[in-house]
């Protein structure tokens, strides 16, 4: 506001020199300064904006160097988020980053994006001229022999390049995934209801799942207003416990990675799940004041069978990456506008034929992708 | 975005000589590309 008052100021004493027939060339001098002043300003603000982001960054990453754990802290602005039409913000960026640039301005485009989210262009398989847009670039494939695949037969690799975020075995009665410290949510909730978690009766839920963390059970009895808005499948704590040997692993994408889906093992996909819900932002600060950001996002959800008995995969979407695209069912249409007002849909689901053995995929095939918008 | 992978793997029984459990090679905050192991157990 200072830097306008300036220009403003400016203009205004240009417009007194000039005085007379003059005022008007003064005018126009200073209506010229006002646009690039504009722009200064924009950038200005944007700057201090990554600035800061960087700043919240640097602190979370201090303190998770000193072993302090990031805790669960609703507020104010993630609340406010709710009331946003996420989806079709996330539409319109889809529009927008579809949009094709001329050929000679696609590395320029392509190089700022790679400097602000630290992607490596060195990797992609197509000179950068030939993507036609950003939604195209962001989906690009990565030249022959940069993700070699683990060969040891005993490993499970990773489907995404990403940053860990969570990983363990699931012991807990009602399975919980920690999403922070002091709030978790159940798998089940993520995979859906109907899921083949391999799963046993256990009687002693209430002892086992009470406790220091304030799990999704306690939450919905403080809160009557927010069972009552959300979906029936966030609802309930189950009233089993996971099978020995249940691990789970999540992975998180920045916007500079690589945003393909490989699959992890060789398996046979019997089952897929789409959850139309909604598209919050999935970053550090969403994590931490969002209850049930994973439960109640978009996502597609893969099921099936490989060597060692269960596997699913849960491909959650984001505000700016709103659509899923899987390349073992091209039909499969994600991030679609919105007719009901509640996010109480049950999921719409595939049956994989034939039936019983579904599709096989190796470990490293594409199974899909992560598009903007 | 985000991807959350859950499966079951190896775990040994009490009685077994040879653990064969399965074990994660990551930390928390690791960067991981596509390809790399999550984890590995012994056959």
């Amino acid at each position: 506001s200072t830097f306008f008052r300036k220009v403003q100021s400016s203009a205004a004493r240009a417009s007194i020199n000039g005085g007379g027939g003059g005022g008007r060339r003064g005018s126009s001098q200073g209506n010229s300064f006002f646009v690039p002043g504009a722009t200064v300003g924009t950038v200005l603000m944007l700057g201090a904006l990554h600035a800061r982001r960087l700043y919240d960054d640097k602190k979370i990453e201090e303190a998770r160097e000193k072993g302090i754990e990031l805790e669960f802290h609703p507020d104010v602005k993630a609340t406010f988020l709710s009331f946003l039409p996420l989806r079709t913000i996330s539409r319109f960026w889809g529009f927008l980053t579809s949009v094709e640039y001329p050929i000679w301005l696609r590395p320029h485009v392509y190089n700022a994006w790679a400097r602000a989210f630290h992607s490596n262009l060195e990797e992609a398989a197509l000179p950068l001229e030939e993507y036609a847009s950003l939604r195209h670039f962001f989906v690009r494939t990565l030249k022959e022999g940069c993700r070699p695949i683990d060969s040891d037969p005993c490993c499970l690799i990773s489907p995404v390049d990403g940053t860990v975020l969570r990983f363990g075995e699931l012991k807990e009665a009602g399975a919980m995934i920690e999403q922070v410290k002091g709030f978790s949510y159940s798998v089940s909730s993520l995979l859906g209801a109907k899921s083949f978690l391999p799963m046993t009766a256990c009687e002693n839920i209430q002892q086992e799942s009470g406790g220091e963390d304030k799990s999704m059970g306690d939450e919905t009895q403080k809160s009557w207003w927010r069972v009552s808005l959300a979906s029936p499948k966030v609802r309930a704590i189950s009233p089993e416990s996971p099978m020995k040997g249940l691990f789970y692993c999540v992975i998180y994408l920045k916007p500079g990675d690589y945003h393909r889906i490989h699959s992890p093992v060789d398996w046979n996909v019997l089952v897929r799940r789409h959850f139309s819900g909604r598209l919050y932002p999935l970053n550090e600060r969403a994590m931490r004041t969002i209850r049930n950001l994973y439960v109640e996002n978009e996502r597609v959800v893969l099921e099936g069978q490989w060597q060692e008995g269960y596997m699913a995969m849960a491909a959650i979407g984001a505000t700016n990456i709103g659509s899923i695209e899987l390349f073992v069912e091209p039909t499969l249409h994600t991030n679609r506008p919105r007719k009901k007002l509640l996010h109480s849909e049950p999921p719409e689901e595939r049956v994989y034929e034939p039936e019983g053995n579904g599709i096989m995929l190796k470990k490293g095939d594409e199974v899909g992708a992560f598009n903007m918008g | 975005s985000t991807v959350v992978l859950v499966f079951q793997a190896p775990v040994s029984s009490a009685n077994e000589r040879m653990p064969s459990d399965f074990k994660f090679c990551i930390e928390r905050g690791d960067r991981i590309r596509m390809g790399e192991a999550l984890g590995r157990w012994h056959d």
